[in-house]
C-alpha cells in the first residue's frame, strides 16, 4: 500500500463540498425535517443556523424516537417542534486542512463527520465512502 | 501498511455474527418493521424468511417512503402491508470465506453486506466500521 499518498490526502480533498450537501436551519419544524431526509433520501445530514454556520446534525432515528408514542407513532407532534430542540449538538468536527488519519479516525464511529472553518462556518462533510474509496485506490494486492 | 496482514483476512473475521444481527421476518407488517428499527436505532437491517434464510433488506427510508402521501406521513398504511413487499433484494451478498479485498469493494457502496452460506442460511453482516477499523490496524504512518 501506498502510504506515500496518503500522507499527501487531505480531508479538503476527499470532502463533499457543502453546496452539495443536503442540510436543514436550526428553527425548522421537524415535519420538514424529515421530509427533507425521506426527499433526499438521506438518514441523517447537518444542521445550519441563519448564517451557514454549523449548529449540529439531525436524523430519521431522533426525529422518530420523538414521535414513538404508547400506540402508534404520534405524527401530529411533529409540527409543533423545531429542529434545534434535538439535534445532536456533540459531534466531531473537522477541518479541511485535518489529514487523511484524522479523518479516518473521525469516520470510524460516524458515518459522515462535518467540516467547518474556525468561525464555524461549514465547510462541507467528509463520508465513509470518500475514505473507503481513497483507501481502495491505495491498496493493490 | 502492512499488506501481508490484509490478505490474511476474511470476511468471517471480521463479520457481526448472526445471533448480534436485528432482523425482522418477510411477513411481518411493516409497522413492526418500524419499530424494531425505531427502537435498535439501526437505519436498515436483514429480512429473513421463517427459516433463517435471507431474504433481503429493509431501512427506514424505504418505510416512511411507502406512507409520504400528498399532506402528511399516512401511518395507518403500514398495518395492512408487510416486509416482503417492499424490501430490497436485488443486494449484494457475500459468502464467509470471501477476502478482505471483496469486503472492501462491496462496502464502498453499502454501509453493510450481508453474509449468507451456499444454501443461503444467514451468517452475519460485514459492516464498514468493520472494515474500518481493519485498515486502520494496518496502517500506521
Ligand atoms: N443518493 C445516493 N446516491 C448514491 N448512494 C447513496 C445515496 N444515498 C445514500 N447512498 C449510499 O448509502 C450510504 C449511506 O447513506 P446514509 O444516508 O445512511 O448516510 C449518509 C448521509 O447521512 C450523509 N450524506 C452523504 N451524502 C450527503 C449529502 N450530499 N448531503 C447530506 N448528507 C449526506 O453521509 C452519510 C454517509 O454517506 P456515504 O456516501 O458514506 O454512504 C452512503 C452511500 O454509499
Ligand atoms: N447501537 C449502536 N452502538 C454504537 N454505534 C452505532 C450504533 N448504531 C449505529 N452506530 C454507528 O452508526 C453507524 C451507522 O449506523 P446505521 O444504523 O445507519 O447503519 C448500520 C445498520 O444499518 C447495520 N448494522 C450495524 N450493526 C447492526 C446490528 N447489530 N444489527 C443489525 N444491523 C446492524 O449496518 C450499518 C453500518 O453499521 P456500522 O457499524 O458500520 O456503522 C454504524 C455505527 O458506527
Amino acid at each position: 500500500i501506498e502510504d506515500k499518498k496518503l500522507a499527501d490526502v487531505y480531508v479538503a480533498d476527499l470532502m463533499i463540498p457543502s453546496e452539495k450537501v443536503a442540510h436543514v436551519q436550526v428553527n425548522n419544524p421537524l415535519e420538514h425535517a424529515l421530509l427533507v431526509l425521506v426527499k433526499s433520501g438521506y438518514s441523517a445530514v447537518p444542521v445550519l443556523d441563519a448564517s451557514y454556520k454549523l449548529a449540529g446534525t439531525i436524523g430519521k432515528t431522533i426525529i422518530l424516537n420523538q414521535i414513538l408514542g404508547l400506540e402508534r407513532f404520534e405524527f401530529e407532534t411533529l409540527a409543533d417542534r423545531r429542529v434545534e430542540e434535538i439535534m445532536h449538538t456533540d459531534i466531531p468536527i473537522l477541518s479541511r486542512e485535518a489529514s487523511f488519519m484524522e479523518g479516518l479516525h473521525a469516520v470510524i464511529d460516524y458515518p459522515f463527520v462535518c467540516v467547518a472553518d474556525q468561525e464555524g462556518y461549514f465547510d462541507g462533510i467528509l463520508t465513509r465512502r470518500a475514505i473507503l474509496k481513497q483507501l481502495r485506490r491505495n491498496i493493490s494486492m
